[in-house]
C-alpha cells in the first residue's frame, strides 16, 4: 500500500486573513506526520503527531487557538482511533490542556473506557502529568474578538452554519 | 477543528480529530469531534475518516461512519465523502467537510462549506488546497 497522511484544518467560511496561514499550517502538519511515518512511527503515532502540530498552531480552532465558550472558557473535544484494533479514546469538554489528543490517546491505551468528559478528563490527564495551563496561553486575540463580535449581535447560542461566504463564522467542530 | 487520517505500507489506518468547538457555545456542549462514527472512524478493513463542520449535524448524520460505510460498498473515497456530505445537507441541512484514506492507499477530501484547508503527502508529493476545486501539487 502506498502510505498517505492527510490532514484538515476545519471546514468553515475561513476569512481571507487566515487563508495563507491555514494552508501553511496544514502543509506543515502533513509533512510532520509523514516524517513520523518515515521514521518508523505507527499510524497512531502519525495521527497524534499531525494533530498536535495543528493544535499547537494558533491559526486553528483546537488546542492553542480554540474558540471560547459563552462564559469565556476553553473547552475542547478530541478523539483518536486505531483501525487495526478499532480501539478508540476521546475527551469531551476538557479544559485548558494544550493537546487534548494526547489525553485521548492515553484513555485509549491506559483505560478500558472510550471517553472521559469534563472534570474527570482533566483529573485523568493530571494523573499522567498533563496539567491544566493558564487559559490565557490558549486564547488568541482572534478568539476574543470573535466572541465579542458574537455577543454584540446575539445572545442566542445555536449552531450558525451557513453555506455562503456571508455567514457569520462562529467556529466549527 | 483539525484532523488527520493515515494509512501505512501495511494497510493499517488511524484517525484523530481535535476541536475547540464553536464560538460562544453553551458550557458543557459537546460536538461531534469526540464521538466515534461522527468526528472520526478507523477500521483497517475499510479506511480512516476525520470530519469537520457543524457538530450537531455531523452527530445526527453519523458522518464518519456513513462515509466509511459507503467506502465499504466499493465506492471510491471522494464519492463516499460526497455521498455523506450530501446526505447531511439534504436530511439535516448541515454543512461540513471530511478527509479520508482507504486501507488500499486511496485518499480524498471534500467540503460543502466555503473553504477547508487540507494537505496530504503521498509518493513524494505534497498536495494541498483551501478553496473549492483547488488542488496544488509540489514535489518534495
Amino acid at each position: 500500500v502506498e502510505p498517505v497522511v492527510i490532514v484538515h484544518g476545519g471546514a468553515w467560511a475561513v476569512p481571507e486573513i487566515l487563508w495563507d496561514k491555514s494552508v501553511a499550517g496544514v502543509k506543515t502538519a502533513a509533512l510532520h506526520g509523514y516524517q513520523v511515518l518515515k521514521d518508523g512511527g505507527s499510524v497512531v503515532d502519525v495521527a497524534e503527531a499531525a494533530v498536535i502540530s495543528l493544535e499547537d498552531n494558533p491559526v486553528f480552532d483546537a488546542g492553542t487557538g480554540s474558540v471560547l465558550t459563552f462564559d469565556e472558557q476553553v473547552e475542547m473535544d478530541a478523539i483518536i482511533m486505531n483501525g487495526a484494533t478499532m480501539q478508540a479514546g476521546a475527551v469531551a469538554a476538557i479544559r485548558n490542556i494544550p493537546n487534548p489528543v494526547k489525553v485521548a490517546r492515553l484513555i485509549m491505551e491506559k483505560t478500558p473506557h472510550v471517553m472521559l468528559a469534563g472534570e474527570g478528563a482533566n483529573k485523568f490527564a493530571s494523573e499522567y502529568g498533563i496539567n491544566e495551563v493558564d487559559k490565557d496561553l490558549l486564547i488568541t486575540p482572534y478568539a476574543k474578538e470573535e466572541l465579542a463580535e458574537y455577543k454584540k449581535y446575539t445572545n442566542t447560542v445555536y449552531c450558525l452554519f451557513n453555506k455562503t461566504d456571508h455567514a457569520n463564522p462562529v467556529g466549527h467542530d | 477543528t483539525v484532523g488527520c487520517a493515515v494509512v501505512d505500507q501495511k494497510g493499517h489506518t488511524a484517525c484523530a480529530t481535535s476541536t475547540g468547538g464553536i464560538t460562544a457555545k453553551m458550557p458543557g456542549r459537546v460536538g461531534d469531534s469526540p464521538i466515534i462514527g461522527a468526528g472520526g472512524y478507523a477500521d483497517d478493513e475499510v479506511g480512516a475518516v476525520s470530519t469537520t463542520g457543524c457538530g450537531e449535524a455531523i452527530m445526527k448524520a453519523c458522518l464518519a461512519r456513513h462515509i466509511a460505510l459507503v467506502m465499504e460498498t466499493g465506492q471510491d473515497v471522494v464519492t463516499a465523502i460526497k455521498t455523506g456530505l450530501n446526505h447531511m445537507e439534504s436530511r439535516i441541512n448541515g454543512f461540513g467537510g471530511a478527509i479520508a484514506v482507504s486501507s488500499k492507499g486511496d485518499v480524498g477530501m471534500q467540503f460543502s462549506t466555503p473553504r477547508m484547508p487540507w494537505a496530504y503527502v503521498q509518493q513524494g508529493k505534497l498536495h494541498y488546497g483551501i478553496h473549492p476545486g483547488q488542488h496544488i501539487i509540489e514535489d518534495l
